[in-house]
């Protein structure tokens, strides 16, 4: 052991398994933990080359073996709490993603919340047994946050009682969806609905793209990799291009909307029923916001503490760089950030959870503000720490910059959370649109509930510095 | 008219209140440019994107506010004194480091004076050298095994530069000590010169 790094830890003035156990939720979530993670150390066939020393294709094909080593062991073990699962995944990708992720993280949560019974009773086996492996195909090539503005259409033809699904132009081709290049052979295809001649909008289609056994595209269907990127070498992120393709009636997703056999359209009950999933999906955005800081800061504050260089005062032996004021001002700040972004992941998660039965029993009260705070933290939450790491890796000097590092591993990828799942700056101005509205609800004498309250404090008492 | 506060900048409470009123006043300046550009007869959209800068601004300052008051309000439930402690110093320094990146959102709006700013920015150095001696055990906290770091610099033994070392040499390019590449372009090279 470092020397140097033994001391730090006998100077501390507080139990570090203690504080350990408040970021875990309690000693018991810590002892769970680490169960599950020495499941993933002790396993052999979880040993790897070293990412950084393979090539694209080499990266791809280990992360799909382990994926495939982790379903199985999944399995075996009986993890089925989604916490758990999502404590196992990361100790075994690391730092990197993978190829399924999406069949996991939005695939299969698709299915379970917009198949009607008959539905779900064909697909989720399907999906469980990973005959059916998805992907999730919204964004396209010239599209992104804006659904209305997405082009892919899916036409009614009562006639067969078929969808006919269509990529019109080069800027409708599905683009970025993780596993849709090499690895899926259905898609949830997210398009733009006409039946009877009337446009009724965004609704999510199942789509085969594979022979399920060849795993050759199937005809009208011109899907692969869209190429290296800045990072996430692990996965095929990949294009999808319809042409004039048939699906079944059955394979439009009705649990709410519906199309009948004659064409005649269903509306569902509620527009707020797709806020749910993406309120889910940003809080665990916030998390990972959190949890990247705080691998960030532990790197750059460790190795600020063995790293000695330069001198204080004249003759004496190099300091330790963490000695320096400019160093612990880069870094002290950002680990008060981790901290803070830990605690907001913890509250925002709880809070999720909690209106969840709400949502399922048709309360969408405490929703609207939920989802605008989600967005809004979202935003702040990943461009902070997106800043971070970099503060992080160049407080590690040229060593940072090192692939041995694991900072510009971090940091790639890291930083597409900024974009996908609602580019920050719309996400902001989602938060703003709630902000505006509550205020000028405040304006008329309403009083508001929740978090933001306090913008009915009208005439924001002028505070009087303290006197200096 | 309500009693005006005084900002104790040693006091989470007191700067909680702060960050509130920062956000109140932007999310109220953002809605009067809506309200001035709905005056100047412009549309409700055109209106919305002509105050865009101010909405994201105001959404930031919400945002900021929020992670301040739940760090704030976390404090409320650690039992330990010590971890509460060293909780309390990380807070206080996140929340004051937020005012002097964001000086100029409170001064404009009045809620500290200049000689406070400068006031917190001695105290923030105050805050660091207080923290220097918890920084590897306050990372240490955050529990992350090796393997899961994946980093030679964040290792938790700090041998950084003998596994520096030894990570480099498994370098596929150090597979053969020379290169292929010097038999097929560097000495043919040479030969023709």
């Amino acid at each position: 052991m470092n020397p140097d790094i033994v001391k730090e830890r006998q100077n501390a003035t507080f139990d570090v398994e203690k504080l350990t156990n408040i970021l875990d939720g309690g000693p018991q979530k810590t002892k769970r933990r680490r169960e599950i993670e020495s499941l993933v150390l002790s396993d052999q066939e979880f040993q790897e080359e070293d990412p950084n020393f393979l090539s694209r294709s080499e990266r791809y094909d280990q992360a799909v073996r382990k994926s495939a080593h982790m379903i199985l062991k999944l399995r075996e073990y009986g993890i089925a709490d989604p916490e758990e699962i999502y404590c196992y995944k990361n100790m075994v990708q690391g730092n990197h993603h993978e190829a399924m992720g999406l069949h996991f993280s939005m695939f299969t949560p698709t299915l379970y919340n917009l198949c009607d019974p008959q539905q779900s009773r064909k697909w989720l086996p399907l999906a469980n047994s990973y005959q059916v492996v998805g992907t999730y195909a919204q964004t396209e090539l010239g599209h992104g946050t804006h659904l209305r503005g997405l082009e892919t259409t899916a036409t009614y033809d009562p006639a067969t009682q078929e969808f006919v699904l269509n990529s019109p132009t080069v800027s409708s081709i599905k683009w970025w969806p993780g596993g849709l290049g090499k690895t899926s052979n259905h898609a949830i295809v997210l398009a733009q609905l006409y039946t009877q001649g009337n446009f009724h909008g965004l609704h999510a289609f199942i789509v085969p793209i594979r022979d399920t056994n060849t795993h050759i595209p199937l005809p009208g269907i011109v899907v692969g990799d869209i190429g290296p990127k800045f990072g996430f070498n692990e996965v095929d992120n990949g294009f999808l291009k319809l042409d004039n393709v048939r699906i079944p009636r059955e394979n439009m997703l009705m649990k709410y909307a519906k199309v009948e056999p004659d064409g005649t359209y269903v509306k569902p009950p509620s527009s707020k029923l797709t806020y749910g999933t993406m309120v889910f999906i940003r809080s665990m955005i916030v998390g990972v916001s959190a949890q990247t800081l705080a691998k960030s800061c532990t790197i750059a504050i460790r190795y600020s503490a063995v790293r000695r260089q330069s001198e204080i005062r004249p003759g004496e032996p190099e300091p330790q760089i963490l000695d320096y004021q400019t160093q612990q001002y880069k870094l002290f700040p950002l680990l008060a950030m981790a901290y803070a972004f830990q605690f907001v992941g913890q509250y925002i998660s709880e809070t999720y959870h909690r209106i969840s039965e709400d949502i399922n029993h048709g309360d969408f009260n405490e929703l609207p503000e939920l989802h605008a705070l989600s967005a809004g933290l979202k935003a702040f939450t990943t461009w902070a720490v997106n800043g971070g790491i970099e503060v992080c890796r160049m407080s590690c000097g040229g060593h940072g910059y090192s692939r041995s590092s694991a900072l510009p591993d971090l940091y790639v990828e890291f930083t597409p959370t900024c974009t996908y799942e609602g580019e920050n700056t719309v996400m902001m101005l989602q938060t703003a649109r709630y902000l505006v509205k509550s205020y000028r609800q405040a304006r008329e004498g309403q009083r508001l509930s929740g978090i933001v309250s306090y913008l009915n404090e009208g005439d924001h008492r002028r505070v009087q510095p303290q006197p200096v | 008219a309500a009693r005006p506060t005084v900002v104790d900048i040693n006091d989470l409470a007191s700067l909680v209140d702060v960050y509130k009123l920062r956000a109140a006043i932007l999310v109220e300046l953002a809605a009067k440019s809506i309200q001035q550009e709905l005056q100047r007869r412009k549309s409700q959209e055109d209106a919305w994107n002509n105050s865009a800068i101010d909405l994201v601004r105001a959404s930031d300052a919400h945002c900021h506010y929020v992670v301040v008051k739940l760090f704030t309000d976390k404090l409320g439930e650690i039992g330990d004194t010590a971890v509460h402690s060293v909780l309390s110093t990380l807070a206080l320094l996140y929340a004051l480091h937020g005012i002097t990146e964001n000086s100029g959102d409170f001064l404009q709006a009045g809620l500290l004076t200049v000689p406070q700013v400068l006031q917190i920015s001695v105290r923030i150095k105050e805050l660091l050298s207080q923290l220097r001696p918890n920084a590897v055990p306050l990372v240490d906290a955050f529990d992350f095994h090796d393997k899961k770091l994946n980093s030679v610099l964040g290792r938790y033994d700090g041998n950084v530069y003998e596994n520096m070392f030894e990570w480099a040499r498994r370098s596929p390019l150090n597979a053969t000590e020379v290169h292929e590449s010097f038999h097929k372009y560097l000495k043919p090279l040479r030969s023709k010169l």
